[in-house]
């Protein structure tokens, strides 16, 4: 699994 | 987009509402506690800083405004509109206790060293303790209006939701955000004991009261 920091969750 | 998130995102929306209602036809704050409240404005601010440079969605954008707007506003409303039905005599936790170790964890947990990212760390440590000075609140009442608890619980349910959420991203998506999570968990177990009296007591049709 990739870690993501995306942050598209609220 | 899956129906844990999306239902946790709706049930987060919920929440807001039935606190809005709560104050709108009892015409007061009583009950709430404004630490809580003024805590998400906090969360939500300076985790929806990337409004201004970071597009995801429409439907994130519009997420991020009502979040935002709709805590100031119930700020507005303890703090000027219904001011007299505030008791800042039984909201006494301390903050700073809550703060100060936020503050540190997202400088050493984050996943860029940058402003912006030790910002979004620290929202989301914050957002996982904010409930505190409320059931800390409730604690001390020992009983509380049959609505505002279901917005605690509609706020509880939001949390809850997101955990298989991860769950199906982690599998579906390979997709793992360790501190969401780590903090999500956290956040979450903080309700058990409200979900217990709540499950219990006023789904049964009985006052949310603690006992003595």
């Amino acid at each position: 699994a990739k870690e993501t920091g995306l942050h598209d969750e609220l | 987009m899956n129906l844990f998130r999306l239902f946790g995102d709706m049930s987060h929306l919920a929440s807001i509402l039935l606190l809005l209602y709560k104050i709108q036809t009892t015409r007061s704050v009583r009950g709430l506690s404004f630490k809580t409240q003024a805590l998400y404005v906090t969360v939500f601010v300076t985790r929806y800083l990337d409004l201004f440079y970071d597009y995801v969605s429409l439907y994130n954008s519009v997420m991020k405004t009502f979040f935002i707007t709709s805590s100031c506003y119930v700020l507005y409303l303890m703090k000027k509109k219904y001011r007299p039905t505030n008791d800042p005599s039984i909201d006494t936790f301390r903050v700073e206790y809550l703060l100060g170790p936020c503050v540190l964890l997202s400088l050493i947990f984050n996943y860029r060293f940058t402003f912006a990212e030790i910002l979004w760390s620290f929202s989301i440590f914050l957002e996982s303790v904010a409930i505190l000075p409320q059931l800390f609140m409730l604690q001390r009442t020992g009983e509380a209006e049959a609505i505002t608890t279901h917005y605690l619980a509609a706020l509880g349910a939001y949390r809850a939701l997101y955990i298989p959420n991860w769950i199906y991203r982690y599998w579906m998506e390979d997709q793992v955000d360790p501190i969401a999570v780590t903090a999500g968990i956290v956040q979450t177990a903080l309700y058990v004991d409200f979900f217990y009296v709540y499950f219990t007591k006023v789904l049964q049709g009985q006052r949310f009261e603690l006992p003595a």
